[in-house]
């Protein structure tokens, strides 16, 4: 699965 | 950082604010559904948990205290202070009907099971569908005040520059987070009928009322 590091979006 | 996702967050801001004065100047919530307020306010609490474990950026803080401010003191408003105001007997939307499922949801299809990272998901998909008790309050009483079909047009308008956002990111950074755009869409999508009624009515000055 894409691992996303942080969400930068609000 | 790109202008259609600068305007889309300028958007979402100004609906909060546009609801939030709304309901101070009047010192009146009628015909605003306080379920769908008490979703949004769980739709930050649970995306902005990274407020405590991350920082990412002045704007990015400074935007989710905004957010998470604004709605826990609209729901305040509704619910304790001007809660005379508030017509209970048309926001009736059963609101298990969306948190079960989306919180199911949320468990099966995520990027990484982390809690962190299932309360963002839980928090993206409730956020799409959290308008719906307020549609549906004004499908019952038939009308909307101006200002309030202003808080929508605001409101539905940041998801949908958010859209044209994660077209830009993947053209240029190759970026792009399938369950929120997918999520996008479908909020997106709930608002089209909204959005033809806002346009061809309260654009030409009158009122907002239903059957159209």
């Amino acid at each position: 699965s894409q691992e996303l590091l942080h969400h930068d979006e609000l | 950082m790109n202008i259609f996702r600068l305007t889309g967050d300028l958007s979402h801001l100004a609906a909060i604010i546009i609801l939030l004065l709304k309901i101070w100047k009047s010192r009146s919530c009628a015909g605003i559904s306080g379920k769908s307020q008490v979703l949004f306010a769980l739709v930050f609490t649970t995306r902005y948990l990274d407020l405590l474990t991350s920082f990412i950026s002045l704007y990015n803080t400074t935007m989710k205290v905004i957010y998470i401010g604004c709605s826990y003191a609209t729901v305040y408003l509704i619910y304790m202070k001007l809660k005379a105001t508030y017509d209970g007997n048309h926001d009736t939307f059963r609101v298990e009907f969306l948190i079960v499922p989306v919180g199911g949801l949320a468990f099966l299809v995520n990027h990484d099971f982390s809690p962190l990272e299932i309360l963002w998901t839980f928090s993206i998909y409730l956020e799409s569908v959290a308008i719906l008790p307020q549609l549906f309050m004004i499908s019952k009483t038939g009308e909307a005040e101006t200002i309030t079909t202003h808080y929508l047009f605001f409101l539905g308008l940041y998801r949908a520059l958010y859209l044209i956002n994660w077209i830009w990111r993947f053209y240029f950074e190759g970026f792009f987070d399938m369950i929120a755009i997918v999520a996008g869409v479908v909020q997106t999508i709930l608002y089209c009928d909204f959005f033809y009624l806002y346009v061809t009515k309260v654009l030409k000055g009158k009122k907002l009322s239903l059957p159209a």
